[in-house]
């Protein structure tokens, strides 16, 4: 669509589109489309070139003071809690971030906090055991706090470097799942100081307008310190984050490019966006 | 929710008696936004729109005295006559086993849903399929819900093609007596054209009866594309939506039915494997609506 059109009502009208079919969501596409609309009015957009550039530069604002890295203490095990609704890939980003921080030579420990769904136990251990970290788990039906537990006074004992913790997928509208949420995270923080230091909430790339729902109820019930975007290796452009930058401000860390364990990325704001135009 | 936008549209309208075109422009554009915020695809709702207009401008809307209700009359209409209006069922075949495929996006809720409809059809005695050898212990998930349910699972573990699984399971159901064969595939992209062609080839082998499309809920835009290449490449028969029993608005719905013309078959109400119903598609329109 960018090169040297003519600005018109048709080219802001395919802007519209290309923003909303990218899941930006109505209102912050009209948020956007305003200032664009005014100064294409006052003549101050010369062609569609300029345009994309003004544009791109909104968007810019909007993402670049939420991208932010995963960061380890300094001292101590840092606790990693993820979190997200079912399918969203939880597991499989604990698997990916073991294996960057194993590759960057940190002591890793895994817990499988997720006791509820079927097979899940088993796959989070096939990952442990591919990456090469040890998994604390117990048997199926148990209950996650028992398992948090356990896997705090390991990773402790063991002086590990980083803990991530998974837990089953919840929809953030079961309030009695999201109250379970709560209860871990406290276990967490009875067990090691300002733990869970990171709670990653992990985001769908394919999901619409519900991402910004799941944000601020996730957000909510415990303390999100980043959002990781997974399968953006679709032809999904995850739109949803500028909303929940903009209205939330939440920091953007990671995102998942497919389902290998070196399948994921920091988060960057201009490759995001350039992507988002295609 | 649409009611209410539209009440805000007409408000204004008291006192000036007839409705008029840009009365009408006003209640459509409240309809494209919510819409929009329901994840309907752009395209859908342009052309969605477009026909409620032309059925507004038709209907009585001009002279009632509650002109937003009128509106909502006929987007609802409009809706069901998109949706489709009675529960489509899996069809049995009079020639078992019936076989049944599942396909889909990463993390839709296939493999749940292949239990799900395993536990629905129990009296068919059926046999679920794992043709995921991809995901880690995608097997065993699949099997702990065969166990679960008490029904059986043909497996041959991660080594072999899922096609020499899903012809070989036939074979094993036919021999057996199930008359029921469902077929739990692994995620794929639609872009993906190595994982397309696998199920493609699963398809051309073992011939099944019923393909669904096994969508989330809350999917976006891309839902739109996303089911128009499993449909160009499957001929899906209908359609699982997923996770309904989140706050999702679902519009992806409309969007995979304006698509593809076939039918949503069920709905995925929760995570146990009694969370399956019949869709109903005027549920479907107030949810959409709000
Ligand atoms: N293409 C792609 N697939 C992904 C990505 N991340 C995860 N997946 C796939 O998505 C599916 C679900 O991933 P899981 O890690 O099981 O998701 P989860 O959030 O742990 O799911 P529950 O525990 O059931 O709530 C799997 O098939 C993964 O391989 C990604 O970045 N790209
Ligand atoms: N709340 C809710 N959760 C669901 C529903 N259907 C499936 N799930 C959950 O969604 C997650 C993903 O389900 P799976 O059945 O593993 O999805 P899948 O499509 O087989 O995933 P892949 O094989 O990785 O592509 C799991 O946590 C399920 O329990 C539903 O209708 N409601
Ligand atoms: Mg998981
Ligand atoms: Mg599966």
């Amino acid at each position: 669509v960018s090169g040297g059109r003519a600005v018109d009502e048709d080219l802001l009208d395919d802007v519209e589109e290309l923003l909303i079919t990218a899941d930006v969501g109505v209102q912050t596409t009209f948020g956007m489309m305003e200032p664009l609309r005014r100064k294409v009015a006052r003549g101050r957009i010369e062609n569609s070139q300029a345009l994309f550039q003004e544009l791109k530069g909104l968007m810019l604002g909007i993402l670049r003071g939420s991208a932010a890295s995963l960061k380890l203490r300094p001292q101590g095990p840092t606790f990693i809690l993820v979190v997200g609704v079912n399918g969203a890939g939880k597991t499989t980003t604990i698997a990916k971030l073991a294996h960057r921080f194993k590759e960057e030579e940190k002591k890793v420990l895994l817990v499988a906090g997720d006791t509820f769904r079927a097979g899940a136990i088993e796959q989070l251990q096939i990952w442990a055991d591919r990456v090469g970290v040890p998994l604390i788990r117990q048997a199926a039906g148990s209950d996650p706090g028992a398992v948090v537990f356990d896997g705090a006074k390991a990773a402790l004992s063991r002086r590990v470097d980083v803990v991530i913790v998974d837990t089953a997928g919840r929809l953030q509208t079961k309030v009695n799942l999201m109250e379970e949420l709560k209860k871990l995270a406290r276990i967490l923080g009875r067990q090691a100081e300002g733990a869970p230091h990171e709670v990653l909430l992990v985001l769908d790339g394919t999901t619409g307008q519900n991402a910004l729902s799941q944000a601020k109820l996730f957000s909510e019930a415990v303390p999100v310190t980043g959002i990781v975007l997974t399968k953006l290796d679709g032809s999904s452009k995850g739109g949803t984050i500028l909303s929940i930058a903009h209205q939330m401000g939440l920091p953007i860390k990671l995102i998942g490019i497919g389902e290998r364990m070196t399948d994921l990325r920091d988060f960057d704001p201009d490759l995001f966006v350039d992507a988002l135009f295609g | 929710s649409l009611s209410d936008r539209l009440d805000g549209v007409f408000r204004k309208l008291r006192g000036y008696g007839k409705l008029n075109e840009k009365n009408i422009q006003d209640a459509m554009r409240q309809v494209r936004l919510a819409l929009l915020e329901a994840d309907v695809h752009f395209r859908v709702v342009k052309d969605f729109v477009k026909r409620v207009q032309e059925r507004a401008l038709g209907a009585a809307i001009t002279k009632s005295l509650t002109p937003g209700q009128e509106v909502v009359k006929v987007v609802y209409a409009e809706l069901t006559d998109l949706m489709g209006s009675e529960h489509k069922g899996l069809r049995i075949s009079s020639k078992p086993p019936t076989i049944v495929m599942l396909a889909g996006l990463q993390g839709s809720g296939k493999t749940t849903s292949a239990g799900k409809l395993a536990k629905l059809f129990s009296a068919q005695f059926p046999l679920l399929v794992a043709c995921d050898v991809y995901r880690p212990a995608a097997v065993d998930q699949l099997k702990t819900l065969g166990k679960q349910l008490g029904i059986q699972v043909y497996d041959e573990g991660t080594e072999a093609d899922p096609v020499d699984i899903a012809t070989r399971a036939v074979e094993h159901a036919k021999a057996v007596g199930h008359r029921l064969v469902i077929i739990d595939t692994a995620g794929r992209l639609a872009i993906d054209e190595e994982m397309m062609a696998e199920v493609r080839r699963i398809k051309k082998r073992v011939m099944p009866h019923e393909i669904l499309f096994v969508a989330d809920a809350m999917s976006g835009q891309d839902a739109v594309n996303v089911a128009k290449r499993f449909n160009d490449d499957l001929e899906i028969d209908g359609v699982i939506l997923t996770k309904m029993d989140g706050d999702a608005r679902g519009g992806a719905a409309l969007s995979i039915r304006a698509v593809t013309g076939k039918p949503i078959k069920y709905i995925g109400v929760g995570e146990k494997l009694d969370g399956l119903e019949a869709f109903h598609p005027t549920r479907l329109a107030d949810r959409i609506l709000g």
